[in-house]
């Protein structure tokens, strides 16, 4: 299940979409003992000025993606925007059985997207 | 020649986690052992607090690192021992002599990359009649099965609780990768004049590190 995307493309500015990825939609919840499923979500949106300029947290900091957006209002078509990426992730871990009847528990790092940011 | 056709979204998703295949249905007959639920919970709820604000991840949850077991890892398995079905009823104690038993550990699916930072032996005992007791003596025996040395030797005290006896460095090199399978010969020897014992669980809990899921915590700063 995914937030649907803003008016079909990029639109609003850069932040965490909703996405919940379901292990019984992929038809592995008859061995996945748990979780059922995990919030992934994503990250969309425009980083134009002043998105670029906000970071995760509020506090306002000057890198590569505030240079490229300042550039791009003042030269459209010199650099392009910057991305709007994951800028903060955190860890699954999931309880399973593999194919030795073993119950296996597995981690993840870098599974679910906490905060977006411009890059 | 037709280029083989890509694989779909679950498939790639299963490799991704680092899973070849997608196993087969659940086993109906096994249920989850509890240590594994207490590490999932455990760890389901460092990871839910790590992704709050509030807590900077790093001081959260120290990644690759299994805290309740104390070690390093990133992947923990529960293996039963295969030895018990094929375990034959031990003979009556004669003259002494206590039963040796078999244990077989299947560790086919561990990957070569895989580090092993614990390996935990799970042996569950009863006194071989009802009437006697739980408490005694007794010590306990591991060799590789077959021909071969005692590799490690542990005291038993009571027969009431689990007896864990750890093999790393002792049946199982430190730096070793898996074998595909883990084949153990155990005895329970009383100290003194007491009835033999009867094995009835025996079961392995593995933990491995990955390297290769793992990354360095945040980049040192500049």
């Amino acid at each position: 299940e995914a937030e649907p995307a803003v008016g079909g493309g990029s639109g609003g500015a850069c932040r965490t979409r909703r996405l919940y990825v379901s292990f019984r939609e992929v038809g592995w919840h008859r061995w996945v003992i748990a979780p059922r499923g995990f919030l992934a979500n994503y990250c969309q949106g425009k980083c134009a000025l002043p998105a670029a300029l906000s970071e995760p947290g509020g506090t306002p900091a000057l890198n590569h993606a505030v240079l490229r957006a300042l550039m791009h209002s003042a030269a459209p078509g010199a650099a392009g925007l910057p991305c709007c990426v994951p800028a903060r992730l955190s860890p699954i871990s999931v309880l399973f059985f593999d194919n030795n009847d073993n119950v296996v528990l597995r981690h993840y790092e870098d599974m679910v997207v906490d905060e977006c940011g411009c890059r | 020649a037709r280029a083989p056709a890509a694989p779909g979204p679950a498939a790639s998703l299963l490799r991704a986690l680092g899973l070849s295949d997608a196993p087969r249905d659940a086993p109906t007959s096994r249920p989850v052992p509890p240590v594994m639920w207490r590490l999932f919970r455990r760890r389901d709820h460092q990871e839910a607090r790590a992704g709050s604000r509030r807590t900077p991840p790093a001081a959260a949850l120290r990644p690759c690192h299994v805290e309740e077991l104390g070690v390093a890892g990133n992947i923990v398995r529960h293996v039963p021992d295969r030895g018990a079905a094929a375990r034959r009823p031990e003979p009556a104690s004669a003259a002494g002599q206590c039963p040796e038993w078999t244990v077989v550990f299947d560790l086919s699916t561990v990957e070569p990359a895989e580090r092993p930072s614990q390996v935990r032996l799970e042996l569950r005992f009863a006194a071989e009649e009802a009437s006697a007791g739980m408490a005694g003596s007794w010590e306990l025996s591991v060799a590789r099965a077959g021909s071969g040395p005692v590799l490690l030797r542990q005291a038993v005290t009571a027969l009431g609780t689990p007896v864990r006896a750890e093999l790393l460095g002792a049946a199982w090199a430190r730096n070793a990768s898996a074998p595909r399978s883990l084949r153990l010969t155990l005895a329970l020897r009383p100290r003194a004049p007491t009835v033999c014992a009867r094995l009835t669980e025996a079961s392995l809990l593995l933990v491995t590190l990955d390297p290769r899921l793992c990354h360095p915590l945040a980049r040192p700063r500049r």
